[in-house]
Parts: structure tokens; C-alpha cells; sequence
């Protein structure tokens, strides 16, 4: 994950509020602010997990095929928990 | 397959349901049909039975609303989030909801009512998401037709409610392939505009060369039209056309889009009645034919004339030496054609006419 230091570009900037967004309403990632989010280790734990479920390759980063997945139309239930 | 934290379900076998309102989309005998025989795939397996009230509170309560709907989970407009439900309990427990933003169908052309709400359903009587691709659980919509349960949603509300004790023999869709099973087969393999497609069963997998992992889909989600099972597939990159062979026809794809006027029967190419299904294609594009595999024996078709070549067909393994004698799949890059059998690759150098070296079937999907 890139840091939080470093000035995003507008694409990558939509791709970590979509991922934000999905990791916080299927795989319950807490809300919070979206810089501290994306150099957080609870954000990257949260895509591994999203990218075990999905059977991707688990990186932690936010690849072309995690982002794929994260845009295709779905169910709304959450993959894990309550 | 997964279940809810404690495995939540109805203690009482007899669940009611409710259609609180329509969708527009569809007439509401439509709708109707949709939901009873989204139910009965899951009574069908269980020993619950449903009954739908037309009034009061049911266990169940269905309805079609948009954006906020009263439950605060709102949906998101067309397309993301399609529909979502409660598992098994009290008050809004068991209740499942349809985006009402979303297009639905009873066909392919948008979201098919049927396979949302079997998917819901099975939400509304305890089942989570599953991670087979393959699963009706499967958290992703896939438009598929034939029967919608496979292996894994049997045995998850089973292990929930137990079989049905009248149960009709039922014949579930397989699960998705294990794409790093040592003993993997083939059914098909063709290049589409520069990425390799591998297909197996219902699915196919998708190849880049600068992605080293491969992306499963299934076959219907990208072409509703194609049949279940592709037996072979060959590109002819000159005119941009992908064939697929299933049984004794043949579909032609442009890119993603199936051409008109397909399926054919395989025969128009020029091939004996006797021949009933090809094992695989691949084009050589070098020569400009192409080489199609029946049993032990292949044809050759010129793809400018448009004819069979003569003196065909010939023995695989007379003119592929090292070869076996049948071929599930094959393709052809730089000079070298592979070919697919069982769990082994070969690579045959088609110059110096040897095989060069011999892999693993699934050793092209990063395994």
C-alpha cells in the first residue's frame, strides 16, 4: 500500500475510496479517516482477506484484478462476520 | 460454503413468505414465479417447506425498494449492489430485499430476477457467501441457466436443515476447478486478442501475459448464449474470430460478442457427418490452416480457400511423434504448438517436428 505521505493521483485516490468503501461494508474494516487508512495494517490485512476469499493473489496491494473484482455487481450481505 | 455466526436457522420447518410489492420490470406473475421457484431449488434439497401469506408477517418478507428503504443499508443506484437479506430470525430476520434501480429480467439481458433471489433465499434461510466460484453463495452475480445449485450450496443447507426426506434425485452443477490440482485436465484453450483462455467445465480462465495470476470466470457470465461445455476453441487472429466447438456445432465470437447467424453444425466445414465432436483446435498461423483434433486422427482447414486439405484425415501420432495419441486441448505460439492431454503438457516443436519439453497441464495457470 502506498504511503499516506505522498500525493495521490485522481484515479488512485477513487480506487482506495472504492476500496475503502467495499473492504468497510464486506469485510467490516472500522471507519476512520482515509490517510490514516491506507498505511494502516488493518486496511492491508483487510484486502489479503478479501483477496483470499476471492481466490486472488494475496498481496495486500491493490492490484488491477483486486479492483476488478471490488467492481463487479453483488450481493450486499458482508462476506465475513455479522 | 459458510454459515452466519451460530449458524442461525428456522427452528420451525414451515416458513412463510410475503411479496410486499412488484418491480415494474417484470409482469407480477413473473415475479411470482421468479420467487416460488427460487424456494423450491432450496425445498427441493431440505425437508422446509414454504407458504406464502398475502397479509400479516411472514418469516419472510420480500420487497423491491432503492437507495435508503427503511433498513439503513441503502442500495447504490444501477448496478454494485444488487439486492441483500437477513438470516433467520425475529422481526426483520429472513427479510430480503431487491434493488429496485437494478433492470430485471427473466433472461440474460440485465439481472435475472430467478438467480438474485435464489442467491437471497438462500441467505434468508441461514447460508453465507461462498468462496467457490462455482456456488450459487458466490457473493458476484453470474448469469447461468439449467439447475442453480452446485455441490457445495447442497451440503451447506444441509448441514443446516438435513436432506429432504422425499427427495427427488437432483443433479448439482459441479464445483468450480481447482486450478492447482496436480491431475487437472482441459477442455479447450484458444488465445483472444492476445490473452490465452483455458476452459473447464462451466468455467474459463483467463490468461495475461503480464499477469501472472489467472482470473476464473464462468462461461455464461461473458457469453449467455455459448452451451455449459466447450470442447475446443481455436482463434484465427487475421479475421478476429474465436470458434468454439460444442458437440456438432460451432458459435464464432468477434472479441466478447457471439456473431450472428451461429451456431452451425461443425460439418459445414467440410468434415464427415461421422466426425460428432471436435477435441480440440488450433490455428497455425504461420501456414494459415487449421488443425482439428477427432479421436486419434486431426483434419486440416485451409482458412483462405475456406476447404478441408486432401489426404486428410491423418494419425496424431504418425505426423506428432512423442505425441499422444488423442488431444484434450491445444494452441500454438512461435513456432511451437501445445498440446494438452490428461495432466500433461507437450511442447512440439513444429519445425523440427519433436516434442521439446514435457509440463504439467496446469503448470500455464502459475502453478
Amino acid at each position: 500500500a502506498p504511503s499516506s505521505t505522498l500525493p495521490l493521483s485522481s484515479r488512485q485516490k477513487d480506487s482506495w475510496h472504492l476500496a475503502e468503501k467495499y473492504l468497510r461494508r464486506f469485510y467490516g474494516l472500522p471507519a476512520g479517516l482515509q490517510g490514516r487508512q491506507r498505511s494502516s495494517s488493518l486496511f492491508q490485512t483487510k484486502i489479503k482477506e478479501m483477496q483470499k476469499f476471492f481466490n486472488l493473489k494475496v498481496t495486500g496491494n491493490l492490484d488491477d484484478n483486486t479492483l476488478d473484482v471490488m467492481q463487479q455487481a453483488r450481493c450486499g450481505v458482508p462476506d465475513i462476520g455479522e | 460454503y459458510n454459515h452466519f455466526p451460530r449458524h442461525l436457522k428456522w427452528q420451525n420447518n414451515n416458513v412463510t413468505f410475503r411479496i410486499l410489492n412488484y418491480t415494474p420490470d417484470l409482469k407480477k406473475s413473473d415475479v411470482d414465479r421468479a420467487i416460488r421457484t427460487a424456494l423450491n431449488v432450496w425445498a427441493d434439497v431440505t425437508p422446509l417447506t414454504f407458504k406464502k401469506l398475502y397479509y400479516g408477517n411472514a418469516d419472510i418478507m420480500i420487497s423491491f425498494g432503492s437507495k435508503e428503504h427503511g433498513d439503513h443499508n441503502p442500495f447504490d443506484g444501477p448496478n454494485g449492489l444488487l439486492a441483500h437479506a437477513y438470516p433467520p430470525g425475529q422481526g426483520i430476520g429472513g427479510d430480503t430485499h431487491f434493488d429496485e434501480d437494478e433492470h430485471w429480467t427473466k433472461d440474460s439481458s440485465a439481472y435475472n430476477l430467478f438467480i438474485v433471489a435464489a442467491h437471497e433465499l438462500g441467505h434468508a434461510l441461514g447460508m453465507g457467501h461462498s468462496t467457490d466460484p462455482g456456488a450459487l453463495m458466490y457473493p458476484v452475480y453470474a448469469y447461468a441457466t439449467g439447475y442453480p445449485l452446485a455441490e457445495d450450496d447442497i451440503e451447506g443447507i444441509q448441514a443446516l436443515y438435513g436432506p429432504n426426506p422425499n427427495a427427488r434425485k437432483v443433479k448439482p452443477k459441479p464445483d468450480a476447478p481447482n486450478k492447482c490440482d496436480p491431475m487437472l485436465t482441459f477442455d479447450a484453450a484458444t488465445e483472444l486478442r492476445g490473452e490465452t483462455i483455458i476452459f473447464k467445465d462451466r468455467f474459463y480462465w483467463r490468461l495475461h501475459p503480464q499477469m501472472p495470476e489467472p482470473e476464473q470466470t464462468m462461461i455464461k457470465s461473458t457469453w449467455p448464449s455459448l452451451p455449459n461445455k466447450v470442447d475446443a476453441a481455436y482463434e484465427n487472429p487475421e479475421k478476429d474470430v474465436v470458434t468454439i466447438f460444442s458437440g456438432i456445432r460451432m458459435w464464432a465470437l468477434n472479441g466478447y460478442n457471439v456473431v450472428d447467424g451461429y451456431p452451425k453444425y461443425i460439418h459445414k466445414l467440410g468434415l464427415p457427418k461421422s466426425v460428432r465432436k471436435i477435441d480440440a483446435a488450433v490455428h497455425i498461423s504461420d501456414t494459415g490452416k487449421t488443425l482439428l483434433f477427432t479421436e486419434e486422427d486431426y483434419w486440416s482447414y485451409d482458412e483462405a480457400t475456406g476447404t478441408m486439405d486432401s489426404g486428410y484425415p491423418r494419425s496424431i501420432e504418425d505426423d506428432f511423434p512423442g505425441m499422444d495419441d488423442e488431444v484434450d486441448a491445444a494452441t500454438y505460439h512461435y513456432g511451437y504448438l501445445y498440446f494438452f492431454h490428461e495432466h500433461i503438457q507437450y511442447e512440439y516443436s513444429y519445425n523440427s517436428r519433436k516434442v521439446m519439453r514435457i509440463l504439467r497441464t496446469n503448470s500455464i495457470l502459475n502453478c
